[in-house]
């Protein structure tokens, strides 16, 4: 198995959710 | 005819002075009036009242008004201080001045961490960080076995909580965002460097200059 390498935070900002780009797209 | 459109917009429901809110701001008046055409748009994709509803946020950001999302209704929620479950311009222009790339990176940490301090206890406590890992899993079509997700937490406060009391304050939220900066990546926004070229109209129908401000 591999390690996890990231950190619960690091895979929350992941989220399309969090990611406000969409605001300024068509 | 390019002057009619100003003193009607100014008694739009919502609305509130560009000069205000330029001065509280990051952004210049003329920003701001650009931030006016986005607000515009946004606040009318499913009710045109001049506020933006958390159905037309999530199309915005989804591109689809039904789709729940957790992380969604917290920025949501973040964004609309006045708790009324409608934002209106004045909240839309400071909060989204807190994305702006030239914001002070104190704001941008401050924000952040309260998106996760969901009980507003002023802490980061470990259940509230496993139910947005849980969602951001369901977001994604993933799952992931509960000791899995266990030991994602424990290698995170291991890190994160060096007071080691269980839940992480805002000190220790600044110390693990300075050793992981791509913990901000979705705090700046670039498309807010160059709002007046994307959304001009309104700057050509400005009353003000910038240069008085």
């Amino acid at each position: 198995t591999k390690p996890i390498v990231m950190n619960a935070f690091e895979l929350i900002s992941l989220s399309r959710g969090l990611n406000l780009s969409g605001l300024f797209e068509e | 005819m390019g002057c009619f459109s100003s003193k009607q917009e100014k008694q739009t429901p919502g609305f509130q002075d560009p000069v205000a809110l330029a001065q509280e701001t990051i952004f210049s008046v003329s920003e701001v009036e650009a931030l006016y055409e986005l607000f515009k748009k946004l606040s009318s994709t499913v009710v045109d009242d001049g506020l933006i509803h958390k159905e037309e946020f999530q199309l915005a950001l989804f591109k689809n008004s039904k789709r729940e999302s957790l992380f969604a209704d917290r920025v949501f929620y973040l964004f609309n201080t006045k708790q009324n479950n409608v934002i209106d311009f004045g909240e839309f222009v400071r909060a989204l001045s807190v994305f702006h790339p030239s914001a002070p990176p104190e704001d941008k940490i401050e924000f952040a961490f309260r998106l996760f301090d969901q009980k507003r206890t002023g802490f980061i406590n470990r259940e509230e960080v496993k139910q947005m890992l849980i969602a951001l899993l369901s977001e994604s079509d993933m799952t992931l076995a509960d000791d899995v997700i266990e030991t994602i937490l424990d290698k995170t406060f291991a890190e994160a909580d060096t007071k080691n009391d269980g839940k992480i304050d805002k000190d220790e939220w600044r110390t693990l965002v300075m050793k992981h900066p791509s913990l901000m990546r979705n705090m700046t926004l670039p498309y807010l460097k160059d709002i007046t070229t994307s959304f001009p109209s309104f700057v050509f129908r400005s009353e003000v200059d910038d240069s008085n401000t």
